[in-house]
């Protein structure tokens, strides 16, 4: 491991806290204004019946647009710029809808077991209509497990920066560069675990997410070939360009 | 670099 001293440690924590703070899409007082609305029965039944393409493409632009805040995070990440730019390319192409996954702890009611999607707070039922009933309750369960880990903004950013910058993606071309950087991102979030007064297991449970969201993933790849062989002209058509660009 | 246009366009804008 890189030896890297306290002050560029903690110099780490506040530049990529920072990052994750100025590119989360909402902020916790903003969701909080938003008071927790859930959909009512009326509205869930229209989800529900909408045509499965038009479901699909609703999700397809409002994971896009989650995934342009995760472009804006890494490029601010100390480092991630002066990756070369296949290795750019390959560190969002792989991690960008994970670290979407991530970030949905902070939009999501474990209570009601509800996320905030298109204006309110939507239960499972509502994604209905794009037939992928058991991704959906695989992501619901992810963020469920996430927000009972209670991470910090400060946790959950260097986390976020950690799954970002995974130094095992296939078609790395600088793999060492990238691996020293997520060594000192690692050290980074030991350091404010070990700050905060987190127990000892908490990265343990942490490094077991990194594997229950590459598995999420190819799943949410698995659907999407499904999808596409069904209705290629409305991928093709009207899914967004950056969408395809990333899971086509 | 044609295949990931869009993403380079993003990562060479300026972050605002």
């Amino acid at each position: 491991p890189p030896t890297v001293s306290m002050a560029e440690l903690d110099h780490l924590v506040q530049i990529i806290s920072k990052s994750h703070l100025e590119t989360c899409q909402y902020l916790r007082e903003e969701l909080q204004q938003m008071s927790w609305q859930n959909f009512l029965q009326d509205e869930v039944e229209r989800y529900q019946s909408k045509p499965r393409e038009v479901m699909w493409q609703l999700c397809a632009v409002k994971i896009t647009e989650a995934i342009q805040y995760v472009v804006e995070f890494a490029k601010r990440i100390d480092g991630f710029m002066d990756l070369c730019q296949n290795d750019q390319i390959v560190l969002l192409k792989a991690g960008s809808l994970e670290v979407v996954f991530v970030r949905m702890c902070r939009v999501f009611d474990s209570q009601n077991n509800t996320v905030y999607f298109d204006g309110k707070f939507a239960g499972p039922d509502v994604f209905k209509a794009l037939g992928c009933d058991d991704l959906i309750t695989s992501v619901f369960d992810f963020a469920k497990s996430m927000c009972s880990l209670h991470l910090t903004e400060d946790e959950l950013a260097l986390f976020s920066a950690f799954v970002l910058l995974s130094a095992d993606r296939s078609w790395l071309q600088e793999k060492l560069q990238v691996e020293k950087l997520q060594q000192k991102i690692q050290l980074a979030l030991q350091h404010v675990l070990q700050k905060n007064q987190r127990e000892d297991g908490v990265l343990n449970k942490l490094r077991c997410k990194v594997s229950a969201l590459r598995s999420l993933c190819s799943r949410h790849t698995e659907k999407l070939s499904a999808f596409r062989a069904i209705y290629p002209d409305i991928v093709r058509t009207h899914f967004p360009p950056l969408y395809k660009e990333l899971f086509g | 670099k044609e295949k990931h246009k869009i993403l380079h366009q993003l990562l060479q804008n300026s972050t605002s």
